[in-house]
């Protein structure tokens, strides 16, 4: 799966 | 949220207040690479413009804030207030060679065509980068005091740290993000050279001498 929920990430 | 992203971020705060700290204490940006800096705000503001459409937890929110305060307090004493102690002659590194590229590649290589997310990857690729001018600038000066060295090593850690991290989201969550995992590996072993220097001169009371 790509990036979406990376954006929980600072 | 793992061990591994949260000592990640506490070292990443932990880099920021040093440096802060340091060109306040001492009144002087000597040795301080402002253009490294500017590109650490630039970081911040494009990756954290989903401040206003997007609510992670408060912790999330509160961090990208202290980041990005933090990012424009160590420009505005680094280009105004402690402006003469600016060291022009050594922070010379042309950081629209950075710039242009990460959003060259962005453009390119990204997961969705929006405005967002091409300014998050823009980010990614620009942050993995954007230590340079302050290497550049330890290597032309030769030398950087240990505050500065601390800084750096908390800097390079944070990522280290985030590498771990993603090495546990996906053993235990499947979740993984190639671009930020590439960028992160880019710019850890962009300290290696560093990390080698510190932990066998620094941490034995030494300066850092650095090859010029």
């Amino acid at each position: 799966d790509t990036g979406t929920d990376t954006k929980d990430e600072l | 949220m793992n061990i591994f992203r949260l000592t990640g971020d506490l070292a990443h705060l932990i880099a920021i207040i040093i440096l802060l700290h340091k060109i306040w204490k001492s009144r002087s940006c000597a040795g301080i690479s402002g253009k490294s800096q500017v590109l650490f705000a630039l970081v911040y503001t494009t990756r954290y413009l989903d401040l206003v459409t997007s609510y992670v937890s408060i912790y999330n929110t509160f961090m990208k804030f202290v980041f990005l305060a933090t990012s424009y307090a160590t420009i505005y004493l680094i280009y105004v207030k402690f402006k003469a102690t600016y060291d022009h002659n050594h922070d010379t590194f042309r950081i629209e060679f950075l710039i242009l590229p990460s959003l060259a590649l962005a453009l390119l290589i990204n997961h969705y065509f929006n405005f967002l997310e091409v300014l998050w990857t823009f980010s990614i690729y620009l942050e993995s980068v954007a230590i340079l001018p302050q290497l550049f600038m330890v290597s032309k000066t030769g030398e950087a005091e240990s505050i500065t060295s601390h800084y750096l090593f908390a800097l390079g850690s944070y990522r280290a740290l985030y590498i771990l991290n993603w090495i546990y989201r996906y053993a235990t969550e499947g979740h993984y993000d190639l671009i930020a995992i590439v960028a992160g590996v880019v710019q850890t072993v962009l300290y290696c050279d560093f990390f080698y220097l510190y932990i066998t001169k620094v941490l034995k009371g030494k300066k850092l001498q650095l090859p010029a």
